[in-house]
């Protein structure tokens, strides 16, 4: 199924959500 | 997925037609897909057995081309151009527009050094008006422009279609996520059990001190 | 006086058919409807005084009208001759209009578009004119000062699927959708606005361009973290100081969040959420994607 192969891909590369250093600090 | 919704209707309309193509009218077929302003998928069709008799004929430029849009990038067919034919303009439009998906899956910040090498694009201006026109608002990416560190953060990119050799990549990153997704659970869990546990010994602590004031109050 | 009262209106009659609007105006208002024979009759007024400011609107004249309109005002909750109603609310909305009060004028358009009852007082209302009265209230809510009730106006149209058959949709679309205009589009706008819809500010800008240049500008916003005002106005089509000053109005009056680095020449975009809200966000957007893909997996029945 490549459209199934093609939304995993685009949903693997979104990983990890969020790594901006800002963020590191809000989250802590 | 909404790019994937709007196309999916496309790539049935152009795998149908492909059933019953051969030779001239097939390579006509890719030139149709690879210059389809919406389409950005040609896995299905390269997977055509119509298509893939092509091979060897005199329309095997037709196949390459197919093949380049599948997985290349604009720098495969600068690197190859004298065994393919010229692109058309809205098909080399596509195919940087396939070069920024590529890159989007390395990394989520494309310098703007790299884009501009990449697709081929000599300022700053013209490389933001392809990723705001023929990127950002054609839906295929979102994400954002950063003119002082002179890079684009992207959000999310459309899924290209897997190269050979890729499925493992995507295999492993999906086992990765679930082992972190997991440990993440199971740290959580851990941290509202040790949450109840001080709440408890609160309320114990609590309760000692009230009995307590409870007899210093009988004493006096 | 009832004489001079009927020379005047077959006087009016005659110069609105030379289309002397002003003149056919002034023959009217010269008819004395506070103290005359008339004073007593609210609808004759009120006809007279919306007919005056009609008139007056025909030359643009939006001052002028907005005096009759506004003794129209007092007259017409007690009307009940739904065509005069009508008209009074067409002239309202036109004076509105003209005065550049862009989105009350937009809101009475629109009203206005979704007449149900197309019978009034005798005349058909046909579908070209409520299609007019739409296509006013898109131009009028695009040249509005962008800002979120603007947007609200926006959304509403947007979704009007009556407005995806206007003439002007594509442009409506690309300002919902806050995506950046560019010169072309925005002349093809221009072509359809009235003369007062291009008069020049007092800072030799037309109504139009500050209107595309600050729904650029928002829309540059949500595409860039930061940028250069020499890059901004090449992206607007205008001088790099000009987009300066704009942007920082935009900024104090709280149309836009965001700062300025004059050293730098730089304009910093603020995110209206916080980085853990992005975060949350993105996770939303990974775990939806997931479903998205488990439900085609569900429909392929894998």
């Amino acid at each position: 199924e490549h459209a199934l192969l093609r939304q995993v891909s685009s949903l693997v590369r979104r990983l990890p959500a969020i790594d901006s250093p800002k963020f590191q600090d809000d989250f802590l | 997925m909404e790019v994937e919704e709007r196309q999916s209707e496309l790539v049935e309309q152009f795998v149908m037609l492909a059933k019953s193509a051969r030779g001239r009218a097939a390579a006509e077929l890719i030139a149709h897909a690879t210059s389809h302003p919406s389409l950005f998928a040609f896995a299905e069709l390269l997977a055509m057995p119509h298509i893939g008799e092509l091979q060897g004929t005199e329309h095997s430029s037709s196949l390459d081309v197919l093949k380049l849009f599948a997985h290349g990038t604009w720098s495969d067919y600068k690197c190859n151009a004298s065994n393919l034919p010229q692109l058309l303009p809205q098909q080399q439009l596509k195919l940087k527009q396939l070069t920024v998906l590529t890159l989007a899956e390395t990394t989520k910040v494309l310098p703007y050094d790299l884009l501009m090498r990449e697709l081929d694009v000599s300022n700053v201006r013209d490389l933001e008006d392809l990723l705001i026109n023929d990127c950002m608002y054609a839906g295929i990416v979102r994400g954002k422009l950063d003119q002082c560190r002179r890079c684009f953060e992207v959000s999310f990119a459309a899924g290209r279609d897997l190269r050979p050799g890729q499925l493992e990549n995507m295999m492993q990153t999906l086992e990765n996520w679930l082992a972190k997704s997991e440990f993440l659970l199971s740290n959580i869990q851990e941290k509202i059990k040790w949450a109840d546990g001080m709440n408890e010994s609160d309320k114990r602590h609590k309760k000692e001190v009230e009995e307590k004031q409870e007899e210093v109050r009988k004493s006096v | 006086e009832e004489q001079v009262c009927l020379i005047r209106e077959r006087l009016a009659e005659l110069y609105e058919i030379e289309e002397e609007w002003t003149k056919s105006a002034q023959m009217l208002s010269g008819i004395d409807l506070d103290t005359g024979i008339r004073a007593g009759d609210e609808s004759y007024k009120l006809t007279k005084c919306v007919k005056i400011a009609l008139l007056y609107l025909e030359d643009d004249d939006a001052t002028n009208a907005e005096v009759y309109i506004k003794k129209a005002s007092f007259m017409v909750n007690g009307c009940k001759d739904e065509a005069v109603i009508l008209q009074y609310k067409v002239c309202y909305a036109r004076i509105l209009d003209s005065k550049r009060k862009f989105l009350e004028a937009a809101l009475r358009y629109y009203e206005m578009s979704q007449l149900e009852k197309r019978e009034i007082g005798g005349r058909i209302v046909d579908e070209e004119e409520l299609q007019q009265a739409l296509t006013a209230a898109v131009t009028c809510t695009i040249l509005a000062a962008a800002g979120p009730q603007r947007s609200r106006v926006l959304a509403t149209l947007y979704k009007d699927e009556r407005c995806s058959k206007l003439k002007i949709y594509p442009i409506l679309q690309k300002v919902y959708l806050e995506r950046i205009l560019r010169k072309p589009e925005v002349d093809a706008f221009a072509e359809e606005l009235k003369p007062h819809q291009k008069a020049l500010l007092p800072d030799s800008s037309t109504v139009l361009d500050r209107a595309m240049i600050e729904h650029n500008l928002l829309s540059a916003s949500k595409l860039y973290t930061n940028i250069s005002f020499e890059e901004l106005g090449a992206l607007l089509g205008i001088a790099p100081d000009k987009a300066e000053k704009i942007a920082a109005r935009m900024i104090s009056e709280d149309r836009m969040r965001g700062s300025i680095d004059q050293v730098e020449a730089v304009i910093h975009f603020d995110n209206d959420i916080e980085e853990l809200q992005q975060w949350d966000q993105q996770i939303v957007s990974v775990c939806q994607s997931l479903n998205d893909v488990l439900d085609s997996m569900m429909k392929k029945g894998i």
